[in-house]
């Protein structure tokens, strides 16, 4: 038996920049 | 003065190639080529931490390292100035029109991934935490 290769699975988070914005007052 | 935030200028993670497949917040599996504004936008309403925000593109210029570029982005209702370093070839997803760089053809060939020509004006999705509204 072959077992089924598996396949990465990526979280959609990890396709956005995450800009944090400084606090401006 | 404007901070810097990932992603880094070394390398394009391996998500961004053709094929590469995408859980949303719900479970369900995308082919990262098939993503649309949509998903981000229902994906961040589920999530407790995470909130999208609008980032315009403000300027493109040179980066310091090869092939790199700095974007500055305008980020959320705050206007707040935040620049990146990426590589030419990283891809930003563009509200209502979908992936983008600042040199498409090459995103396109190192990651057969379909990209538009990044411009300034460009409102790109991008993530925040919610406590830091």
């Amino acid at each position: 038996n072959v077992e089924p290769r598996s396949v990465p699975v990526f979280p959609w988070h990890s396709l956005v920049p995450f800009l944090a914005p400084t606090q401006s007052d | 003065p404007p901070v810097s935030s990932p992603p880094s200028p070394v390398a394009l993670p391996p998500f961004f190639m053709r094929g590469s497949i995408i859980q949303l917040a719900d479970g369900e599996l995308k082919r990262v080529e098939d993503l649309k504004t949509e998903d981000f936008i229902q994906s961040a309403e589920i999530s407790n931490e995470l909130k999208i925000d609008s980032s315009t593109v403000e300027r493109i210029d040179t980066g310091q390292s090869p092939n790199a570029v700095v974007i500055q982005f305008s980020v959320g209702e705050l206007k707040a100035q935040v620049c990146v370093e990426v590589l030419v070839e990283y891809p930003f997803f563009v509200f209502g029109q979908g992936w983008s760089s600042c040199c498409p053809d090459r995103t396109t060939q190192l990651f057969e991934l379909s990209c538009a020509k990044l411009c300034v004006g460009d409102v790109c999705v991008s993530l925040t935490l919610r406590s830091l509204k």
